[in-house]
C-alpha cells in the first residue's frame, strides 16, 4: 500500500513578513492547516487523489484569504471570473472551467467536467448551463465579494499599487 | 489562486488549481490555471503540478507540463525538474510565480521566485509543515 501525500498553495506574490500582521498570519495558517488535515484525512482513509484534491480546494475556495472563490478579485467592469482546472495523473482525464461567475465551487464544476462531458474546457455561459444540467446550484456575482478585494482594485484603478502590469 | 497536489494509497496523482484570475482584468482573459500543461498537470509516471503566477508566462512556458517531461525524459528528481523550470525557465522570460510539485514517490517540491508563497504539505512521513516566506 502507497504512503500517502498532499501538498497545496494559496498563491504567490509580494508577501512581506514586515506587511503582514501577525493576527492575519495565523489566520492563514490556520486556514492552510485546516485544509491540509481535511485532505490528508481523506487519504488515510482510502480515499482518492481526486477526491482529496476537491475537497481541499473548496475549503480554500471558501475562504475569503485567498484570490479563489469567495475573496476572488475584481475584474475591469466590477465582478468576478473564475478559473478551476483538475487533472487525473492515472487516467490523464482532464477537466477545466473558465470565465463562470455564479459558482461557488470551481473545482467542482471542473471535476464533473471531466467526469461527465466529451470535454476538457467549457467556459463563461456555456459552462454555467452545464452546471444547471448537472444540477449544481448558482449563488449571485456579488457573494465572491470582499471588502480586501474591493479596495485593492480602488487602487489597481487609480494607479496606487505600483506594480509594473506583466502580461508576458 | 489556490492549488492542490494528491498522492493516493493506490499510488494515483491529482492535482487541481482554482482562481479568481487576475484584479481589473478585461477583454475575458484567462491565465494558465484552467489550462490543462500550463497551470494543472498530473501524470502517474512522473508528478502533479499546480501553478501560481503571471499566468501568460506560465502559458508560454507549459510551465506544469515542462516539470513533468523532464522528469520523465530527462530523469529529472521532482526538485530538479520543478526548481529548474521556476528559477530557469520562468525566470529567463520575466515570469513570476511558484508551483507545487509531487511525484509518485512522495517527494515535494514548492520552488517560486516571489517574495513568498503561501504553501503547506503532509509529507509521506505524516508530518505537517505550513510555510508562507522565503525565509520559512
Amino acid at each position: 500500500q502507497q504512503k500517502v501525500a498532499i501538498v497545496i498553495h494559496g498563491g504567490a506574490g509580494t508577501i512581506e513578513k514586515s506587511k503582514l500582521t501577525p493576527e492575519l498570519e495565523k489566520e492563514y495558517r490556520s486556514k492552510l492547516e485546516e485544509a491540509l488535515t481535511i485532505g490528508h484525512s481523506i487519504l488515510t482513509e482510502g480515499g482518492s487523489s481526486l477526491d482529496a484534491v476537491v475537497s481541499t480546494i473548496a475549503i480554500l475556495e471558501d475562504s475569503p484569504l485567498f484570490n479563489a472563490g469567495k475573496g476572488a478579485v475584481f475584474t475591469s467592469d466590477g465582478h468576478h471570473e473564475l478559473d478551476a482546472s483538475i487533472m487525473d495523473g492515472q487516467s490523464l482525464n482532464a477537466g477545466a472551467v473558465a470565465s463562470v461567475k455564479r459558482i461557488k465551487n470551481p473545482i467542482l464544476l471542473a471535476r464533473t467536467v471531466m467526469e461527465k462531458s466529451p470535454h476538457v474546457m467549457l467556459a463563461g455561459y456555456g459552462a454555467e448551463v452545464f452546471a444547471k444540467e448537472q444540477g449544481f446550484s448558482f449563488v449571485e456575482n456579488d457573494y465572491f465579494f470582499t471588502e480586501k478585494r474591493y479596495e485593492y482594485w480602488q487602487k489597481v484603478i487609480e494607479g496606487e499599487t505600483g506594480e509594473a502590469e506583466k502580461h508576458g | 489562486t489556490v492549488g492542490c497536489v494528491a498522492l493516493d494509497q493506490d499510488g494515483n496523482l491529482a492535482a487541481g488549481t482554482s482562481t479568481g484570475g487576475m484584479t481589473n482584468k478585461r477583454f475575458g482573459r484567462i491565465g494558465d490555471s484552467p489550462i490543462i500543461g500550463a497551470g494543472t498537470y498530473a501524470d502517474n509516471n512522473s508528478c502533479g503540478v499546480s501553478a501560481t503566477g503571471h499566468g501568460e508566462y506560465f502559458i508560454r512556458e507549459v510551465i506544469a507540463f515542462k516539470i513533468c517531461a523532464k522528469m520523465e525524459l530527462q530523469g529529472m528528481s521532482v526538485d530538479s525538474a520543478a526548481s529548474s523550470t521556476i528559477h530557469g525557465d520562468l525566470t529567463t522570460i520575466g515570469g513570476t510565480g511558484g508551483v507545487i510539485a509531487l511525484d509518485k514517490n512522495g517527494n515535494i517540491s514548492m520552488p517560486f521566485n516571489t517574495a513568498g508563497m503561501y504553501r503547506g504539505y503532509v509529507g509521506t512521513d505524516g508530518k505537517m509543515g505550513i510555510l508562507i516566506f522565503k525565509s520559512d
